[in-house]
């Protein structure tokens, strides 16, 4: 009964864990019981929350640990399971197995579909068998793309791998292009967002301004609402919490 | 005789191709044979120059292309190895070798050592087979640094995965630490680069200043010494290309 979303393209550095952490926070702050999957070697939605769990989303699909403990509360209605740099063992698994490799992440997070309102999954840069389990899990994709030529670019490439999965997992739907570092002192990001508007006129939401509270935040383990509560950032994240979750009342 | 480059940090989206471009470029510029090999699936060293190979890395290392037709000339002095979406394929061919598989590509571009300057090497976000086949290949190492909080927790990750190979692998060095986004407006970014040049006072160079400048080049296929000369982006490109020409006499 949850929904599930990914947070996820593969060009790097353009907010998908800022989305990821901020997106779930401003869900669970609007009463949503939410639950991050952290998918990246990377690990940086913990540090990002201020948490330091010992083990998560490795230990979870190599059955080490059951949900409960592969789960920690990172704050009231927001769970974490973390990701880190053990996930690359992960990758391992799934690439030896002859068949349903794509389903580990899937057949792992299966008990926590009906405890939470939402799971959104930070992803990491790149397009590897973790990035394929996500697509084979969520039901529904976020794609974050900063204004910059360079991302664009990489939302080209990122979505014609998509549809590959797409047209064999029906499972899944692109449901939200996030524009990201939206700077009105420059020209060319607007044009990027307006071209963005042309071409993804249903999946377009209102974009995230460049703030720089967005960047400092992770250093107090705090998210952007807790962090910089009336800044643009944190405006941004709580309209984007606002629209996913209006949509989730609609379905 | 060539020395070999690695343009490489894990965490996404920090200067990695905007510095092996312009770095090359500099180099190339001030009379420099160079060569550069874009190993990431992004394949965008490629775009950020204006040009559009058929083929490239994945083509010369499975042998369908010997190296003459897997390299392009981009510029005056500076040639091009594509990379891009094929090279998905090399990371399988890497994968199933029973041994050796990390020297892949140091085998594949042997033949060019006698041939250019330098080799300055794109590498992908995300640590996988194509990375730890760059740092087989390569001789040293430049890390990107962006000046914020989630760069730096990505630093000290890489250089974690990097010492493992470094113990192991005598033929690489750290050489250049390189700050990205340096935002004189900005508090966090000067404080974060004051705690850089303490940790690696022998390593750090020059900061890269934030310049929309080099986010607009690569649309124009251009270099940002062709897109904007004078601007602040590429003062610190050209500052990085002397700065790194110079250590070659010194060797
Ligand atoms: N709207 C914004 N304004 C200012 N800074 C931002 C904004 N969004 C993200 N950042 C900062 O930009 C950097 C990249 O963001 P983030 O790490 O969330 O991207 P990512 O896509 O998850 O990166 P990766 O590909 O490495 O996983 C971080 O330092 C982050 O704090
Ligand atoms: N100093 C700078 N000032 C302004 N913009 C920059 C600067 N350096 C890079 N950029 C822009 O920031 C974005 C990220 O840069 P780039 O693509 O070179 O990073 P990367 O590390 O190669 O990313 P990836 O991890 O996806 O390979 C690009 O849009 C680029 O044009
Ligand atoms: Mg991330
Ligand atoms: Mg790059």
């Amino acid at each position: 009964r949850a929904r599930k979303i990914g947070v996820m393209i593969s060009k790097g550095g353009v907010g998908k864990t800022t989305t990821a952490v901020n997106l779930a926070a401003g869900l669970a702050l609007t009463g949503h019981k939410t639950l991050i999957v952290d998918a990246d070697t990377q690990g940086q939605a913990a540090y990002a929350l201020g948490v330091a769990p010992k083990a998560g989303l490795t230990e979870l699909v190599t059955g080490e640990l059951g949900p409960e403990d592969a789960v920690i509360q990172a704050r009231e209605n927001l769970w974490l399971i973390a990701g880190g740099k053990s996930l690359a063992g992960i990758k391992r698994l799934i690439s030896r197995k002859d068949f349903g490799g794509e389903r580990t992440l899937a057949e792992a997070l299966a008990p926590f579909s009906s405890q939470y309102d939402y799971v959104v999954v930070d992803s990491a840069p790149g397009w590897d068998p973790l990035t394929v389990n996500v697509l084979f899990y969520v039901n529904e994709i976020l794609i974050p793309v900063a204004l910059e030529v360079m991302s664009l670019q990489g939302l080209g490439e990122f979505l014609r791998s998509y549809q590959l999965i797409a047209n064999y997992n029906k499972d899944i739907s692109l449901r939200y292009i996030l524009p990201t570092f939206l700077d009105r002192r420059v020209k060319q990001p607007q044009e990027l967002y307006d071209e963005l508007v042309k071409l993804y006129p249903d999946l377009i939401c209102q974009p995230v301004r460049y703030n720089v509270k967005l960047s400092e935040a992770p250093s107090y383990g705090m998210t952007i609402f807790e962090f910089a509560p009336n800044s643009p950032g944190a405006e941004d994240y709580r309209e984007l919490a606002r629209k996913v979750a209006a949509d989730g009342m609609t379905r």
